[in-house]
């Protein structure tokens, strides 16, 4: 899967 | 972290640290849509749940817990202490209107059928829509409080920051995801009237029911 977000975000 | 996404941040906080002062300090929460507050505190916890599986940064972390913190304080406040000044009346847009085609939505539109994966999607999806109480209290009230007025300006800004730290992240890191985009997007075009009005009217917003 490509663009895997991190969750780094609030 | 950039400085569009450390703008959209502290603006959010300033946004919950604005509504809470502003229900303590004049004991009142009249004009604040309980309901929005509800959703918001939904919003949080559904999303920062990953707060007992991963640690991303002491930022990451503390914020998270003051936005959770903050969240159910000011529901606690609307409902509990200053019970008396909730305007029932008016804040009457069924969430469940909202929370059902939302939940429905994650389950069908997602990066990942796992639970934590679909309760992020919904926390995402749901907080793009979470303010429209608070706009369908005011537009029916015809009015809103300056302080309110700030609150919903700072929490419309951090959205629209975020976009630009979306647009940041993909030009130097190639990272982009869909899902809070597109829901970001949503969730500052709902802003757009208030936007106006704020700009515009400066003092008094009076939004046309």
């Amino acid at each position: 899967q490509d663009h895997i977000n991190p969750k780094d975000e609030l | 972290m950039n400085i569009f996404r450390l703008a959209g941040d502290l603006s959010h906080l300033a946004a919950i640290i604005i509504l809470l002062l502003k229900i303590w300090k004049t004991r009142s929460c009249a004009g604040i849509s309980g309901k929005s507050q509800i959703l918001f505190a939904l919003v949080f916890t559904t999303r920062y749940l990953d707060l007992l599986t991963s640690f991303i940064s002491l930022y990451n972390t503390c914020m998270k817990i003051i936005y959770i913190g903050c969240a159910y304080a000011t529901v606690h406040l609307i409902y509990m202490k200053f019970k008396a000044t909730y305007d029932g009346n008016h804040d009457t847009f069924r969430i469940e209107f909202l929370i059902v085609p939302v939940g429905g939505l994650s389950f069908l539109v997602n990066h990942d059928f796992s639970p934590l994966e679909i309760l992020w999607t919904f926390s995402i999806y749901l907080e793009s829509v979470a303010i429209l109480p608070q706009l369908f209290l005011i537009s029916k009230t015809g009015e809103a409080e300056t302080i309110t007025t700030h609150y919903l300006f700072c929490l419309g800004v951090y959205r629209a920051l975020y976009l630009f730290n979306w647009i940041w992240r993909f030009y130097f890191e190639g990272f982009f995801d869909m899902i809070a985009i597109v829901a970001g997007v949503v969730q500052t075009i709902l802003y757009c009237d208030f936007f106006y009005l704020y700009v515009t009217k400066g003092e008094k917003v009076a939004i046309p029911s």
